[in-house]
């Protein structure tokens, strides 16, 4: 999965929270009001480096939370 | 460890064989067949020492129980890939690519999906979702073993000792 479209020189100051959270609804990677912690991270409210540089690793394409699976996941075109 | 939703497992009689088989049409075409074989033989190898479970390959791609092939996009089963975002490696000595993902890193983590374990949040597992290019994971974790030995029970022939003590050393060094 290529998280590419907002991880591309990300600038620290025009990235927050609930864009990224919103870009990764869209695309069908996050439910909504989600707010799991995951991959091991600690939450520190903010895009820190550490969260940053996991979205733009290469990853496993099976989902994370297979619980929270939604319609929107199978229809979207990543 | 986590297991997907209603626990899912091969559930045949203990111990468990379990056939596998390549694509003839679906392979990538800058690693040999040989070097696949080898590689995914390493990985299955590792799940067995643990678990009462053995791997088999076969040439009948049809009846496999496993069947392993590179596909892109759209591969039926409602997670499409994106597409091409890195280089396959089995050897890093020859491959340099910076993008270069590690086969065998990935084969023993997909075999992990196979046998009914999810995405792990121990970093050092390897059923951790995500994997630095030019990186390699290819030795399970205490948490990967004990996930799967849940599932079908431990092989008799593995100490996990041998297991922790390899990680308590490994552990120091870093």
């Amino acid at each position: 999965r290529n998280p590419s479209q907002f991880t591309i020189n990300p600038s620290r100051h025009n990235v927050n929270i609930p864009e990224i959270k919103r870009h990764l609804h869209r695309f069908g990677y996050l439910q909504r009001n989600n707010n799991n912690k995951n991959l091991g991270l600690p939450i520190t409210g903010k895009p820190d480096s550490d969260t940053l540089s996991h979205v733009r690793l290469p990853r496993c394409g099976y989902p994370d939370d297979v619980d929270s699976k939604t319609t929107a996941f199978h229809t979207k075109q990543k | 460890y986590v297991y997907f939703p209603g626990r899912p497992r091969w559930t045949r009689d203990i111990p468990l064989q379990l056939t596998y088989a390549f694509s003839q049409e679906n392979l990538t075409p800058y690693l040999t067949p040989t070097q696949i074989r080898r590689v995914f033989r390493r990985a299955f190898a590792k799940w067995a020492l643990v678990i009462p479970v053995s791997f088999v390959e076969t040439e009948d791609y049809e009846i496999a129980d496993i069947k392993i092939g590179f596909f892109a996009g759209d591969h039926g089963d409602g997670e499409p890939f994106d597409g091409v975002l890195g280089t396959w490696a089995v050897d890093f000595h020859e491959q340099k690519s910076t993008v270069a993902v590690d086969l065998e890193s990935v084969a023993v983590h997909e075999i992990g999906h196979v046998l009914g374990l999810g995405h792990s949040s121990v970093k050092d597992a390897a059923m951790y979702p995500t994997l630095k290019p030019r990186s390699k994971k290819v030795d399970l974790n205490v948490d990967d073993v004990v996930g799967v030995q849940s599932l079908y029970g431990t092989n008799p022939n593995f100490n996990i000792s041998g297991l922790l003590a390899s990680e308590t050393s490994t552990n120091l060094a870093d």
